[in-house]
């Protein structure tokens, strides 16, 4: 596409498309968002983060990404869909300007890229990253199991050719490791979403221990508006809570490594669930599901905007 | 490219911590190619699971002779892919 109006979310579309695509939303709110390649990926594809930032120096920041587990195109149709709705909304919106005016927002829309190319080359149900394991001739590890919280706890298997394979250290993997490096570096990202189907799910720390998370009060209140918010168009009802009591145990993920960093405003979203088709989710549900997303999203954002720690 | 000719996807329902038990372990039944959508972890979450062509039969075997309910949520997982992908098609013609 020439340009990013003409884009049709109902398709797959490639990596490159997907980069070019980010290009043009560059191209067409320069004053607003930029690229930053932060890595590469085992596979040595680059991995970009858009930032939309409104100026000023290492402001405060959101970090967002989507399609971690490659083979759910919905996780990056929203992702895209949602960084065009931030770049317009800008000027539009009163309070996503706030928010734009105080904080930065940092948005890598597709996580996996090696696991998304294969999953559009090969194998339509690849979910993992490509890397090859030593010993074993299974590849790939499961890249929301190969963070440094809780690193090879419940919830994850030590088995190359499971889903759930941890990976053989922490951080093995460089498209988690590229992120870390970045959040660490930066030192002052406020909220971390990351956006996942398919389950109708918002989550919150802590997934490998039952114990609550000094802040489980209000990260519960905040999960019940964004949920509340995301109902109300569509009616879509999801579940929230911190995700060890809403979905399972979980170990070396993302929202609880964010939140083991400091970063109070951590979350996991499981996107709609047809109840059919799972993550093959019919192509004219996307859209509905791109804008309830929003809504959440909003909730979230707005709240850390108005609380500052 | 690889295909998922006959493949199916069972949504299975536990009805107790012990059924969850059942289904953990044919989870570690490697030869059988799982692939777990959502996993065994409580009776009130529902379990889908991908199941190949080969391993049908000894799956709904298993989970016929201990009592666990479930639905074909997806009869031929080709299939569905292969209507996506018309679909999609379609749309980008349009």
């Amino acid at each position: 596409q020439r340009n990013t109006d003409s884009f049709d979310y109902s398709s797959y579309h490639t990596l490159e498309e997907i980069y070019s695509w980010m290009d043009s939303l560059i191209a067409e709110f320069p004053d607003l968002v930029s690229k930053l390649t932060i890595g590469s990926s085992y596979e040595k594809r680059p991995i970009h983060v858009l930032k939309f930032s409104t100026g000023g120096t290492n402001r405060p920041a959101i970090w967002l990404d989507t399609g971690i587990h490659a083979r759910e195109w919905i996780t990056p149709a929203t992702g895209m869909w949602t960084a065009k709705k931030i770049a317009q909304e800008y000027g539009q919106d009163p309070s996503l300007t706030a928010i734009l005016n105080k904080m930065d927002i940092f948005f890598e829309i597709v996580t996996n890229p090696d696991g998304y190319t294969f999953t559009h080359t090969t194998n339509r149900m690849w979910r993992k990253t490509r890397s090859i394991s030593s010993g074993s001739s299974c590849i790939g590890v499961d890249p929301n199991r190969n963070w440094d919280a809780n690193f090879g706890g419940p919830g994850t298997s030590s088995n190359p050719c499971d889903d759930t394979y941890k990976g053989p250290f922490a951080h093995s993997e460089s498209e988690v490791k590229s992120i870390v490096d970045f959040i660490l570096r930066h030192k002052n990202v406020k909220a971390m979403v990351t956006i996942h189907s398919y389950s109708q799910m918002l989550m919150y720390p802590y997934g490998y221990t039952s114990t609550p998370t000094p802040d489980a009060d209000e990260l519960y209140a905040v999960a019940k508006s964004a949920v509340d918010a995301l109902g109300s168009l569509h009616g879509t009802k999801y579940t929230f809570g911190s995700m060890i009591s809403t979905i399972y145990p979980a170990s070396g993920t993302t929202a609880d490594w964010g939140y083991s960093n400091g970063i109070k405003y951590s979350f996991t979203f499981e996107l709609r669930d047809t109840g059919r088709y799972g993550f093959l989710l019919p192509a004219d549900q996307i859209i509905p599901t791109a804008e309830e997303t929003w809504l959440a999203l909003m909730k979230i954002m707005e709240h850390v905007r108005d609380h500052p720690y | 490219q690889k295909l998922f000719i006959g493949d199916q996807v069972l949504r299975i329902t536990a009805e107790s911590h012990e059924q969850i038990a059942l289904l953990q372990e044919l989870q570690g039944l490697e030869h059988l190619e799982l692939d777990f959508w959502r996993e065994p972890v409580r009776p009130s979450l529902s379990v889908d699971v991908r199941v190949p062509f080969a391993s049908l039969q000894p799956v709904r075997v298993f989970l016929q002779s201990h009592g666990i309910q479930y639905d074909v949520m997806i009869d031929n997982l080709q299939v569905l892919l292969d209507s996506e992908m018309e679909e999609m098609n379609h749309s980008r013609q349009r």
